[in-house]
């Protein structure tokens, strides 16, 4: 099965 | 005190409908630069990146950055009320909790106003870093939309494969499977339909179909859609407009578990 990343797991706050 | 003119209603009517289903509230930002929109979907799987650059609107007036929480769904339902080829003015004043879109029509013999709520929104506003991805594939926006229905039909999944010779997409659901490789071409006859590979390395990852087929709502923004892909981050699927700027969403992968 696959995990889905969030886009938190790529990108950080300013 | 904000003021943005642009002949184009259509355009921004586009941009909203490209939008309104992935985004329920946002912040719109305007600043010198143009105005922009940074947003999350709601489960934080996807995000939408909107950029329309100042010296792209008739009149662009925007005394200081500037912040407004609309509700997507209700601008999108007021910008309906223009005509594609009304010029549309956007104002706010300073400290003001409205915003007014006014359309004229083009023999200026009938003028509109719809005031709108703005909304306070408590979101986050991410660093998108500069990258350079492993694989850029450039290709007829239509044809990347009716790839991404077909398969949505048959699976949750895509994956996305990317080589020299071209892009795969494939998927795989309780009916069957499905593969569609789309060949580097740029014999054509209109540039739109050219489908041009740039890679580092080839890439290969898996998205939700689901999310896909949401971008591919901006379709009308764009000839051609930009898809960005490394191994190490979101995909990008960018729709350029012409002088304007972009509309750019980007996709976290699934990853094998």
């Amino acid at each position: 099965s696959c995990l889905q990343k969030k886009i938190l797991d790529y990108f950080e706050g300013d | 005190m904000l003021e943005l003119r642009l002949t184009q209603a259509g355009l921004l009517k586009k941009v909203l409908e490209s939008i309104k289903d992935l985004v329920t509230d946002a912040n719109f930002d305007c600043s010198a630069t143009g105005f922009s929109l940074q947003a999350m979907d709601s489960s934080h799987v996807a995000l939408v990146a909107l950029l329309l650059r100042s010296d792209g609107f008739e009149h662009y007036r925007c005394d200081h950055n500037i912040s407004m929480g609309m509700n997507l769904g209700n601008m999108a339902k007021m910008l309906r009320c223009a005509s594609d080829d009304d010029t549309v003015t956007i104002k706010a004043d300073d400290g003001s909790d409205t915003v007014t879109f006014m359309f004229e029509s083009p023999s200026q013999d009938k003028i509109s106003d719809y005031e709108m709520k703005l909304m306070d929104i408590d979101s986050e506003h991410l660093g998108i870093p500069e990258a350079e991805y492993q694989a850029i594939v450039r290709m007829s926006a239509s044809e990347f939309a009716r790839i991404c229905k077909d398969l949505g039909t048959i699976g949750d999944t895509v994956i996305i494969s990317v080589t020299k010779e071209g892009v795969q997409f494939s998927t795989k659901g309780d009916i069957g499977t499905a593969n569609i490789i789309c060949r580097k071409n740029t014999a054509v006859d209109k540039k739109e339909e050219a489908t041009v590979i740039e890679m580092a390395e080839p890439v290969s990852l898996t998205f939700a179909s689901r999310y896909l087929i949401a971008f591919t709502k901006a379709t009308p923004l764009a000839g051609q859609v930009t898809i960005s892909m490394s191994y190490d981050m979101p995909i990008v699927v960018e729709y350029k407009m012409e002088t304007m700027g972009y509309m750019r969403f980007y996709l976290a992968p699934k990853i094998e578990e």
